[in-house]
């Protein structure tokens, strides 16, 4: 993946959950993906704590995007 | 050390979640 494709697919995941356009995914948000993804609410919850770095409850592009890139970098290691 | 487990636990996850995000794109156009 391309440096432009990975900045791409962040926005999309990141407007994925945030469907309101709000500019940042609530805890609320999360849970509104269970379903649609093969996640239980209570491994939502984990992965909006993990991503929320700074712990306010709001999950901003940045955060999410370095979330992103930290996974796309620990699966390029192994 | 409980929190490594816990960091662990969280990486799987993650992956998981992101995992399911990209096949989610992929797999329906």
């Amino acid at each position: 993946l391309g440096e432009n494709t990975i900045l791409e697919k962040t926005h999309e995941f990141f407007q994925m959950c945030d469907i309101e356009n709000k500019g940042f995914i609530s805890r609320r948000d999360m849970q509104r993906l269970n379903g649609g993804l093969p996640l239980s609410a209570e491994e939502l919850e984990n992965v909006f704590d993990t991503l929320d770095s700074d712990g306010n409850g709001y999950l901003t592009l940045d955060e999410f995007s370095s979330g992103f890139s930290k996974f796309l970098f620990g699966r390029k290691i192994s | 050390d409980p929190n490594m487990k816990a960091g662990a636990a969280n990486e799987g996850v993650l992956a998981n979640f992101f995992n399911s995000l990209l096949s989610k794109k992929t797999g329906s156009p």
